[in-house]
């Protein structure tokens, strides 16, 4: 018997020639430090249910991901988040959808799991549900990051809606289009200059 | 988008997801992930979490084609979450992305189809009271 925990970090155009050394060692560092904290639930005897839990709820709080602090804006420049949770022994569920002042989302759809009889609870009837349940409550300004705002910015500019870490190479490209002034001094591309 | 599937000592399976969604959506959008059996599933079989192009899991019901694979088709686990993410995802669904999967059995898959996907594993090794002799292991790219 193996008890395992295995977790994501999201999925996208990510290689080499797009992260930094040491944005890639963060990812790294965070990511073990995640499944070190989630695989003691599961050493001390407790449930797998539990274990992705916080796991997950730890993703959501280190803003390196598209989920919690962190997350992406929306096309008016919100935040938005979904999260569900199942458990496989009884295929007890519960969900939450379009939340914008959840701390941790993973967190009330446990409880959407736990406590009443339906599965997904959406917007404000969630956020309200969640409160009811004592769940922590924060200013939707709480999940604003400049580096998630920035994709925003280049993603509106290219009209395009993209995954999480498809931003990340948004920006990477417009630094590689970088040209210079008579100086030396970088010119941004959507600098508008005489 | 960020999720985590695990087994537990008595062999249960759990999965869950959450996420902010794609940067630049509709206000109002809800993708893969609250939807159960799309973006996250678990039973007595296996537990899985996806990430990727939320309409293209919702499209394929991909979290719960791995599960109906296995049962039905009597595929492995690397087999059915393989063959959702390299086949089933594009050619039906047309979006990318990736899942991570355990089974019953202890096995694990974590099959992406895009450049990418921040992810990794730990297992406890349960003869050992030592923590230190348990196996962390993380990836990022390609082949590794």
């Amino acid at each position: 018997c193996k008890y395992i925990i295995v977790i994501h970090g999201g999925a996208g155009v990510i290689s080499k020639s797009n992260i930094s050394e040491e944005r890639e060692k963060q990812f790294l560092k965070s990511l073990n430090g995640i499944l070190s904290a989630s695989k003691k639930i599961l050493r001390n005897g407790g449930t797998a249910l539990d274990a992705v839990q916080e796991a997950v709820r730890l993703l959501e709080e280190d803003e390196l991901y598209n989920a919690g602090k962190g997350s992406v804006f929306t096309s008016k420049g919100t935040n938005e988040m979904d999260a569900g949770i199942m458990d496989g022994s009884t295929l007890k569920c519960g969900a939450v959808a379009g939340v914008s002042t959840i701390r941790n989302p993973i967190v009330a759809a446990r409880a959407v799991m736990d406590h009443t009889n339906h599965i997904l609870l959406m917007g404000k009837g969630a956020e309200e549900f969640a409160q009811s349940k004592s769940i922590e409550i924060v200013e939707p300004s709480f999940f604003f990051t400049q580096n998630r705002y920035d994709q925003l910015l280049k993603a509106k500019d290219t009209n395009r809606v993209i995954l999480d870490h498809d931003g990340e190479k948004l920006v990477k490209e417009e630094e590689k289009t970088l040209t210079v002034n008579i100086s030396g001094d970088p010119i941004h591309p959507d600098s508008k200059m005489g | 988008t960020v999720g985590a599937v695990a087994i537990d000592k008595y062999g249960n399976l759990a999965a869950a997801t959450s996420t902010g969604g794609m940067t630049n959506k509709m206000v109002g959008r809800v993708g893969d992930t609250p939807i159960i059996g799309a973006g996250v599933y678990a039973n007595k079989m296996v537990a899985v979490s996806s990430t990727g192009t939320g309409e293209a899991f919702i499209r394929t019901l991909a979290a719960y084609d791995i599960s109906a694979l296995m049962e039905y088709g009597g595929l492995t686990l690397e087999e059915a979450s393989k063959k959702v993410v390299m086949e089933k995802l594009i050619e039906q669904g047309k979006g990318d992305g990736g899942v991570i999967t355990v089974d019953a059995n202890g096995n694990i898959a974590m099959p992406f189809n895009s450049e990418g996907m921040y992810r990794g594993y730990a297992i406890v090794n349960n003869n050992e009271e030592n923590e230190n002799n348990d196996t962390i292991v993380v990836a990022i790219y390609k082949n590794e």
